[in-house]
């Protein structure tokens, strides 16, 4: 006894200053700290220490922590910028700010080129897209012969692959993504441009004027 | 319509990229 004084540490390690975050990133302060009820309530969910694990992530997206998925991988490891195997917070903002709406659509680009850049190489190889591919039908339940598959990778390939060298580049990405706009749908969040209507708790806990 | 499906288009439909199911309910 005696240690009236002590004080458990209000944040968790990983956290960020919400003024900070703002300053670095498209959300406003009020917006971070709605953002942090949502991560607090995804950081708790099994392992209480207020960072992000796989598979909290994992049950986060599909309601199962056990289901793994290569696409749920992909993020999460780009989410981990420290890659220490975990999401902070300051890491979960910063990444969820490329997918807010008012984000500039060449940061969307890149975000998307290294996700599909499986092995970080610097290009999108043709055994990476029929791997995404394989692991979509997977996922989906959908059978289609390893000719289709073949067949789908190599037609993508001859739109993508401009100068023929059998992996694409981040210049081939980013035109063949302006040709075909609808390919960067899911890095845009229209939740984000609402966030305080979504986890409205930020009113009871804002440390911001 | 066209013959063949673009590879990214069917992979961009992975559950694993829908992260707007974080702010649902």
């Amino acid at each position: 006894m005696g240690c009236v004084l002590a004080k458990k540490a209000k944040h968790p390690v990983g956290y960020e200053d919400p003024i900070i975050l703002a300053a670095e990133t498209a959300f406003t302060v009020n917006e971070v700290e709605s953002l942090y009820e949502l991560f607090k309530k995804i950081s708790y969910s099994i392992i209480k220490d207020g960072l992000i694990h796989k598979e909290e992530f994992q049950l986060a997206l599909f309601q199962n922590s056990n289901n793994r998925n290569l696409f749920a991988d992909r993020i999460f490891d780009l989410f981990d910028v420290k890659r220490n195997g975990v999401i902070e917070f300051g890491e979960f903002v910063r990444s969820l700010s490329i997918f807010h709406p008012k984000t500039a659509q060449d940061e969307k680009i890149a975000f998307a080129f290294k996700l599909y850049d499986l092995r970080g190489t610097g290009f999108i190889e043709r055994e990476e897209l029929k791997e995404m591919v394989t692991a979509l039908l997977n996922e989906s339940d959908l059978f289609l012969s390893d000719d289709l598959i073949e067949t789908i990778v190599d037609q993508t390939f001859k739109l993508a692959d401009s100068n023929c060298d059998g992996r694409i580049d981040s210049i081939e990405w980013k035109e063949f993504v302006m040709k075909n706009p609808s390919l960067l749908k899911n890095m845009t969040l229209p939740y984000l441009m609402d966030v305080k209507m979504s986890f409205p708790s930020f009113i009871m806990n804002s440390e911001a004027d | 319509r066209p013959a063949v499906m673009n590879a990214f288009e069917l992979i961009s439909t992975s559950q694993g990229l829908n992260l707007g199911v974080l702010f649902e309910k």
